[in-house]
């Protein structure tokens, strides 16, 4: 099966 | 105070239609500069952020940053009030607990105005940084809406894959297997028929094209949709609304576990 990930596994919390 | 002036109601009404399934609720941030969301879906793997700029307004003010935090649904209920070719004014006081939506028809015999109780949102802010990607594909919209909805009907998800031959779509499910590839195209005289196809190294993903399909939401604001790709990165979907600004998916890829 493929997985996602979570959006702030890219991008940094500010 | 805030207050932003549109003359075409359409334009918000489209945008919100655009966002509503995808993210209940989030934030307007409202700074002189104009008006900027970002807000990401309840699974967190797709991201929408968005940016009017205050020079695309007919009037634009706003003398202190807010947070306005907006339930879309509601909202999209009161915009459903609004003509389509009416004055949309928005306006708040500072701290203020509610947003006051004002419609003006164009002959200006009917003025409304509803206010919209806003909501605490306690929201994160990622730092999406500019990035050079390895193809850039911009299409027309509709072929772009076209495209995931035909796939959909075979499949669950969708191989996105650009290459100096074009950008294909594939897709497989129980009944069998679907390609659809467009190549670069500049030959219509119209350049939102158009298909061009920016390519510094082939790349392909995969992605849930039931996300896909709900980005075409946003098709009705403007004729060409933007793709940019890079490997092991979200793929950007980016719709631009007139000189107002843009509305920005991300969708992380699938990733074999």
């Amino acid at each position: 099966a493929a997985g996602q990930k979570s959006m702030t596994a890219f991008f940094q919390k500010k | 105070m805030f207050e932003a002036r549109l003359p075409q109601a359409a334009v918000l009404k489209k945008l919100v239609e655009a966002l509503k399934e995808l993210v209940t609720e989030g934030n307007f941030d409202v700074s002189p500069s104009g008006i900027s969301l970002q807000a990401m879906d309840s699974s967190h793997v797709c991201l929408v952020t968005l940016q009017l700029n205050d020079d695309g307004f007919e009037h634009f003010r706003c003398d202190r940053n807010m947070s306005m935090g907006i339930h879309f649904g509601n909202l999209s209920k009161i915009l459903k009030c609004a003509g389509n070719e009416d004055t949309i004014t928005l306006k708040a006081e500072d701290n203020a607990d509610q947003l006051t939506l004002m419609f003006e028809s164009a002959n200006q015999d009917r003025i409304s105005d509803f206010d919209l109780k806003l909501m605490s949102i306690e929201s994160e802010h990622l730092g999406i940084p500019d990035q050079d990607y390895s193809a850039e594909v911009k299409m027309p919209s509709a072929e772009y809406q076209r495209i995931v909805r035909d796939l959909t009907s075979m499949g669950d998800t969708v191989l996105v894959s650009a290459t100096k031959e074009g950008i294909k779509f594939s897709t497989s499910g129980d009944i069998g297997t679907a390609n659809i590839t467009l190549r670069h195209n500049t030959t219509p005289e119209k350049e939102d028929e158009q298909t061009h196809i920016d390519l510094k190294e082939p790349v392909a993903l995969t992605f849930a094209l039931r996300y896909l399909n709900n980005f075409a939401k946003a098709t009705p604001l403007t004729p060409q949709v933007k793709l940019s790709l890079t490997k092991d990165l979200p793929v950007v979907v980016e719709y631009k609304v007139g000189e107002l600004g843009q509305v920005r998916f991300f969708l992380a890829p699938k990733i074999d576990d």
